[in-house]
């Protein structure tokens, strides 16, 4: 912010702090491209807004000192905000590089999900920023039911793309079998707990209590 | 099989394996994982029962093995890529932490980021054979992200040239090291430089730590490990007390930043080289944040198949529970969270390279901005990913909470990662900085 507001031109991922960035075109949800583009301006808006406040605390007289520490918690927001936006703008970028279209396409589902799904938890800022209006949260809402629904029968697919062994997951739930029941019930056989019939404390401890008269 | 899991797998939109082979960056890479994975679970010296079942020694102990048989094994496969032996190490660990992750991910690259020719000659083939082990003991009992903070001295004495290193206060024991406990018998030790009167700030120091040949700690060390933990129960995380600890001048690792024998202190190009091996770290914590996401994902996303709960409609099955929206909504994003998270990993890695190269080069200009990024993406993707891990473990209603579902453990040993190498919200306000000087 500091070198934009002397003339200088930023390059890379604080790019949208230049003023070239200004008056998008209004969100359209349906698309990733748009999407990437809120992100940018919510970044851009919160991290201008955030060097305005410490702006207005310093002409105000307090020192920076006194000025960064009042302004923490919207710096770490700001920060949040930009990470969002890299992320965002990251994996929206990976999807051009895929050549396979059946893998693109579905990567380009979970960009979509990604993305809508971070405006929805992050509904406030957007709005602050001037990037959504509740009509288009009703609208990016709907288009993340729907894209729920129809992400729903490629969830386990999409898992086993990880490509994690029975061993390497550890776990008796998470099994590529499924058969959760019969190893649970097995796992906690083996249990220590279950090395014998009676536990020794049984004799050391309750068996006295119950013939100890009260 | 589970009927209702092999009815998810049939017909899937896109081709599985495809995906498999972008996410290890080719088929290639896929092959040799798989390999790699193979050699680990064939091998029954590698075959182990349940973790959970163990106390901590008994953990730390089953963990020290494992150890041992991975290194023999690296050297009688002849695994030297350090891509092979990251494979072959997650194999071995499942992705859990070990007792040498320190000595691997840490003390050797910064034997190789910031020691001279004549250091890495002294040092690394022993390191690399593991008769020297090493961690890197930064942060201190009382100080931890703030690292000018830092109390731990190093006192040079040009009279033998040596330096004299102290923790001189309790809040100055190093406190936290994986291996540090039990393990290491060298360390890469942060300390405040005095030489001819003047403290020079941050410098890093090559310390032994315990004898060569009966592991007993030497003289003015104190070393130990900080009891159990909330999880990280296989690593040995210890304290350290140095009481006037004399190495010679030549442990100090002086690629960068010298000190001449008459004490004479010669500054590094750039402040931020001494934090080269943490940003390394940092970026490897994204990486590996996605990996601990797609563990979670695909525990509960396979259970939540599995799994049938309640009646929509009288006569008729329960339904899996992955048909239901509230389910859907708390899982699918998280799967996505996971892909976007893999790609990010890679993004701050090659990030990383790049610059590393740079720097080799003589060029430190964008040091402040791999610095900004690694710090803000490691806080931003840890927080969101142990956040998803409880998540998971929730989507999994009661047995979620037992240690069978491997839930627990994943959430134990991803907490950490929100306060290491720099915690989280120090992290975010060290990318305010940089984008408020943008």
């Amino acid at each position: 912010v500091g070198l934009v507001r002397n003339g200088i031109l930023l390059e890379g991922n604080v790019m949208y702090l230049n003023p070239a960035f200004d008056n998008r075109p209004r969100l359209d949800p349906q698309s990733v491209a748009s999407l990437v583009g809120a992100f940018c301006d919510r970044a851009s808006w919160m991290v201008t807004h955030v060097s305005q406040g410490l702006q207005s605390q310093l002409n105000c007289g307090k020192s920076q000192k006194e000025a960064w520490n009042n302004m923490l918690v919207e710096l770490v927001r700001a920060s949040e905000s930009h990470c969002h936006y890299v992320v965002v703008k990251t994996f929206a970028e990976e999807l051009e590089g895929v050549q396979d279209s059946g893998s693109r396409a579905i990567l380009s589902s979970l960009c979509h999900l990604y993305a809508l799904h971070g405006i929805t938890q992050h509904s406030g800022d957007f709005m602050q920023a001037g990037v959504l209006n509740g009509e288009e949260l009703e609208q990016v809402s709907k288009i993340l039911r729907t894209l729920l629904s129809s992400l729903r029968r490629q969830a386990v697919p999409l898992t086993d793309a990880f490509d994690i062994s029975d061993v390497q997951l550890s776990s008796v739930l998470g099994r590529h079998d499924g058969n959760v029941y019969n190893a649970l019930y097995a796992w906690a056989r083996t249990a220590p707990l279950n090395k014998s019939q009676v536990h020794e404390s049984y004799d050391k401890y309750m068996k006295p209590l119950q013939k100890s008269k009260l | 099989m589970n009927p209702d899991i092999k009815k998810e797998r049939e017909g899937p939109a896109f081709d599985v394996e495809a995906v498999t082979n972008l996410l290890d960056g080719g088929r290639d890479v896929t092959e040799r994982r798989r390999q790699l994975e193979a050699l680990v679970e064939n091998d029954p010296e590698f075959l182990s029962q349940p973790l959970s079942f163990l106390s901590q020694s008994g953990r730390y102990d089953h963990a020290i093995k494992r150890c041992a048989r991975m290194i023999q094994q690296i050297k009688k496969l002849g695994l030297t890529d350090p891509k092979d032996i990251s494979l072959y190490k997650r194999a071995v660990f499942c992705g859990r932490p070990c007792p040498l992750d320190l000595h691997l991910g840490m003390f050797l690259p910064m034997l190789l980021n910031q020691a001279t020719e004549d250091q890495l000659e002294h040092f690394f083939l022993p390191a690399w054979q593991c008769q020297i082990i090493g961690t890197y003991a930064q942060t201190e009992m009382g100080h931890g992200t703030f690292l000018r903070g830092l109390e731990t001295t190093a006192l040079y004495d040009p009279r033998t040239q040596e330096f004299v290193l102290n923790t001189p206060t309790v809040t100055a024991i190093k406190w936290w090291p994986g291996g540090l406990g039990k393990t290491a018998n060298h360390a890469v030790v942060l300390a405040q430089l005095y030489t001819k009167g003047t403290c020079q700030g941050l410098n890093a120091f090559i310390v032994q730590l315990r004898d060569l040949e009966t592991h007993a700690p030497l003289p003015g060390i104190i070393v130990g490990d900080i009891g159990p933990k909330f999880g990280f129960n296989d690593v040995d995380n210890g304290f350290l007390k140095l009481e006037n600890v004399r190495i010679p001048r030549t442990n100090m690792l002086m690629k960068f930043a010298k000190v001449e024998e008459d004490g004479t202190y010669i500054r590094p190009p750039s402040d931020k080289l001494a934090y080269g091996t943490m940003v390394f770290i940092r970026a490897l914590i994204v990486s590996e944040a996605s990996y601990v996401l797609a563990k979670a994902c695909t525990i509960a996303i396979r259970y939540s198949v599995v799994r049938r709960q309640s009646q929509q409609t009288p006569g008729a099955p329960e339904p899996q529970i992955l048909d239901y929206q509230t389910q859907q909504h708390k899982l699918l994003p998280l799967l996505a969270t996971t892909y976007a998270f893999h790609f990010i990993g890679n993004y701050v890695s090659k990030m990383y390279q790049n610059i590393s190269e740079s720097v080799d080069a003589g060029n430190y200009s964008q040091l402040n901005e791999l610095h900004a990024t690694s710090a803000g993406l490691k806080a931003f993707t840890t927080w969101i990913v142990v956040a998803g891990v409880e998540t998971c473990r929730m989507a999994c209603g009661g047995h979620g909470f037992s240690c069978a579902s491997g839930l627990p453990e994943l959430y134990t040993n991803s907490a950490p990662s929100c306060t290491y190498e720099g915690e989280n919200t120090v992290m975010m306000l060290q990318t305010a900085r940089y984008l408020m000087k943008c």
